[in-house]
């Protein structure tokens, strides 16, 4: 039988504030029909919760105890050993390899290469508007423009008149069009920007979230019994024109009612607009008839912190910086095949009340671990599923240190399956 | 048994109080290292002692501790580390 395809979707500081993980005020119907037809981990968790270091351990598959990268500034292969990745793996065993926007963290922690050519059979792609992210695009309340951590923005008025994920889009797009006549099956991982900061996103995703409506943490108070060392003092989004103008006090804040209330509409506009973005993705997938053939796999690096315990961002410890969606849509496994002509991940228009409320999917709340990728990956993808490590493993270049999740995949074809036949 | 899966975590600190580079300590600045062990039923987080030179944690060098009970505490607002009551599930989590 022919090899399935990948399509790995990264999402970056993506909480499980979704629908299809029961978030009420989260409007994202791309992703959770992507959910109605995968298994969906409701219980997994990073194993560190800042960019480099989370990208480097799962897409590695061993632990930052391993990697030895807690910070930005190594290079497994020349700092801790020279570990083979996800990518790489597949590229080893016949897979045309290809990375759109942001799949490693870019810089030192992986060779200022996206960890070319190890990984890729292409230079991975970066779009062009990403240079303009932390600029002077964001118009403030004396209409000039700002570097701030809040920037819903008219398209039409930002350099290059567009957004990084949606050249990150139109490029996956444009390879799942020249990958439908390779005889190669492809390995496509697909790095979304947001919703990490600064919260720049077409401004009429604000309309979904009416400030009026927006609540603020239900914890939002440094708690007593929180031990100082334990306490992430969110000093990146102080940087931010619109919060150094606040003058918040260090470390503890807090940050004024009215603009948590800013942030957390901010963060959640942001989600919608990613959600859009994956849908347009998914829906080419379909037109491309590519589903039937192709494992979704669709997951982010870490969580952020909302207001809860007075926290913001990552850099924690609490479950609402490690915990993470993990999802994987298997065709013929987790969902029927698409019949001739049947479309499983139809665009789902987040502005429209009526777009369809999705079934739940399968799911599972066992606990399990972004380091696991690796092995699940490998194993739906019907190749040798690395052996575990020895430890140390910093001498050996292939093995795994978390548990192959196929088991919850172990569904027989659904055909046989009288109950989700029916 | 879903009891028995964990998920583990960790976050380096550069100090025990929070300072301009707490949430993101380069590598020699690293002081302090929280191993969380996550479980269906509690999160549990040791602050130790970490040695930026050598790699190594020492657990018996313990900073900070945190216990959170889902069931009860599912926002992980209320710290029992230091509660005496749970004395025995810690000691028995003790690397």
């Amino acid at each position: 039988t022919d090899a399935l395809n990948i399509l790995l979707i990264i999402v970056d500081d993506l909480r499980p504030s979704l629908g299809c993980y029961g978030d009420k005020l989260v409007r994202s119907p791309n992703i959770d029909q992507l959910a109605s037809h995968s298994i969906v981990f409701e219980n997994a968790f990073a194993q560190q919760a800042v960019c480099a270091p989370s990208r480097v351990s799962f897409l590695t598959g061993r632990r930052p105890d391993t990697t030895r990268l807690y910070d930005f500034n190594s290079y497994w292969r020349v700092h801790s050993g020279n570990f083979s990745t996800i990518p790489q793996y597949f590229k080893e065993n016949g897979y045309v390899t290809m990375s759109v926007g942001k799949v490693f963290h870019p810089g030192i922690s992986s060779n200022h290469s996206d960890d070319y050519p190890y990984s890729w059979s292409f230079p991975p792609y970066h779009p062009s508007s990403e240079k303009y992210e932390n600029t002077k695009t964001c118009k403030g309340q004396d209409g000039k423009l700002h570097a701030n951590l809040l920037c819903p923005v008219d398209v039409a008025d930002v350099p290059e008149g567009t957004l990084p994920d949606k050249q990150s889009t139109e490029e996956a797009i444009r390879l799942l069009e020249k990958m439908k006549t390779s005889v190669s099956p492809f390995f496509l991982a697909v790095g979304y920007h947001k919703p990490h900061i600064p919260f720049r996103y077409p401004k009429e995703f604000q309309k979904l979230y009416p400030l009026e409506n927006m609540t603020l943490a239900p914890d939002p108070h440094v708690p007593d019994s929180l031990p100082p060392v334990a306490y992430n003092p969110w000093m990146d989004i102080r940087e931010r024109e619109d919060v150094q103008a606040l003058n918040i006090s260090v470390p503890y804040g807090p940050i004024p009612v009215d603009f948590q209330r800013k942030i957390r509409q901010s963060y959640f506009a942001s989600v919608s607009y990613l959600d859009t973005q994956v849908g347009h993705l998914l829906s080419a997938l379909d037109d491309l008839r590519l589903a039937h053939n192709t494992i979704i796999a669709f997951t982010s690096d870490h969580g952020w912190a909302l207001g809860e315990h007075g926290e913001w961002a990552k850099y924690s410890n609490f479950d609402v910086t490690t915990r993470v969606p993990l999802m994987f849509y298997v065709p013929g496994k987790t969902a029927l095949l698409p019949a001739a002509g049947e479309k499983l991940f139809p665009y789902q228009d987040p502005f429209d009340p009526a777009s369809e409320l999705m079934g739940a999917g399968r799911r599972t709340e066992d606990l399990v671990e972004l380091v696991s990728l690796f092995p699940t990956l490998a194993g739906l993808a019907g190749m040798p599923v690395p052996p575990w490590c020895p430890i140390p493993s910093f001498h050996v270049e292939l093995c795994r240190e978390g548990h192959n999740l196929q088991r919850y995949l172990q569904l027989h074809d659904l055909e046989e399956d009288p109950y989700l036949f029916g | 048994n879903p009891r028995e899966l964990i998920a583990y975590s960790q976050y380096p600190r550069p100090a025990d109080f929070p300072q301009w580079n707490s949430d993101k300590p380069s590598l020699k600045d690293i002081k302090v290292m929280g191993y969380s062990i996550r479980t269906i039923d509690y999160r549990y987080t040791v602050w130790v002692g970490f040695n930026p030179t050598e790699f190594l944690a020492n657990f018996s060098d313990i900073h900070a501790g945190e216990l959170y009970f889902v069931d009860s505490d599912p926002l992980q607002d209320h710290n029992v580390y230091n509660d005496s009551q749970h004395g025995g599930l810690l000691l028995s989590l003790r690397p």
